[in-house]
């Protein structure tokens, strides 16, 4: 899976997210990807989200709406939100990734496996990393 | 206001000692080449949709990443991709699941959103969409690299059960 959120120079936010799946799925299975709420979702009042991981868990945490509702309605801050979320997936027996960005430029990724391939880029520079820091 | 792109290439049982040098620089390279699409179109000025279709499309060609060419395969040896894309100003949406032959499945997920009334299409339907929108069609086997096919088979000869563990994805 792939993904990617930005923020532009008028503050609107986007989110994309693709993937091939799980390798040996069967019966026509569709993980979160797809399903905007789940591991794409976007809201210049909140963020953008996009995830990766065992899409089953995201479904069911409704990840992406649920990261940009926490901090639309309950107020929280993005890596807050972020990590809430990355929580609750586990709780729900889950392991992956979110990155995250507000309408303010403000970013934030984590992720519950032994890696995530990440990037960012903006006026600032660059960071590129696999596994955690 | 500032610009800014973050964009991941998935996650998984990737640690030092499982990631060959090659594989990690192909991966940092890609993931380079993704940020050099997005950030061309921010840093001008231009929109976080355009940007984020950009950067996913750059890494759908990468084989180095489960999307587009290189997908992992599912148990009957194919490739089936999904992508979704959403615009925060307005909240449209637009997504895809199940497709077998187009190429630029984000370009697809977009179309959607921007040509069609609805938010998700998939299988056969989201696959002549795309043609009937001009999005390049190709046969499955384009998509498929000899790395995630040796995964398939490693995966089937241990049983068959799908990758719970992301060990590939």
């Amino acid at each position: 899976t792939i993904g990617a959120v930005a923020c532009d120079s008028r503050g609107h936010v986007a989110a994309a997210t693709s993937t091939g799946g799980l390798t040996a799925k069967r019966w026509g299975r569709i993980g979160d990807s797809p399903l905007i709420g789940a591991g794409t979702y976007a809201d210049d009042r909140a963020g953008a989200v996009s995830a990766t991981g065992l899409g089953e868990s995201f479904i069911r945490a409704v990840a992406a709406h649920e990261l940009c509702a926490q901090i639309r309605i309950g107020g929280e801050g993005l890596r807050a939100a972020l990590d809430a979320v990355l929580a609750d997936v586990g709780a729900l027996g889950g392991t992956g990734g979110l990155i995250a960005v507000g309408p303010n430029g403000e970013s934030a990724w984590g992720f519950t496996t032994p890696g995530m391939y990440r990037a960012s880029a903006g006026p600032e520079g660059r960071q590129v990393a696999i596994y955690a820091e | 206001m500032t610009w800014k792109l973050v964009i991941h290439g998935g996650c998984g049982a990737m640690r030092p000692e499982n990631v060959t040098a090659e594989q990690e620089e192909l991966a940092r390279a890609g993931l380079n080449l993704a940020l050099d699409a997005g950030e061309a179109i921010l840093a001008s000025g231009g929109a976080a949709l355009d940007a984020v279709e950009a950067a996913a499309r750059a890494l759908e060609e990468n084989p180095a990443f489960n999307a587009g060419r290189g997908s992992v395969l599912t148990a009957d040896g194919h490739v089936e991709l999904d992508a979704a894309i959403m615009d925060g100003s307005d909240r449209r949406a637009g997504a895809v699941a199940g497709m077998r032959t187009t190429r630029a499945p984000i370009a697809a997920a977009r179309a959607a959103m921007e040509h069609s009334p609805h938010v998700l299409l998939t299988y056969e339907g989201a696959d002549r969409f795309a043609a009937e929108q001009g999005i390049e069609q190709v046969d499955n086997r384009w998509f498929v690299t000899p790395e995630r096919q040796a995964q398939l088979d490693r995966i089937m000869a241990a049983g068959g059960k799908f990758d719970t563990d992301i060990k590939y994805g």
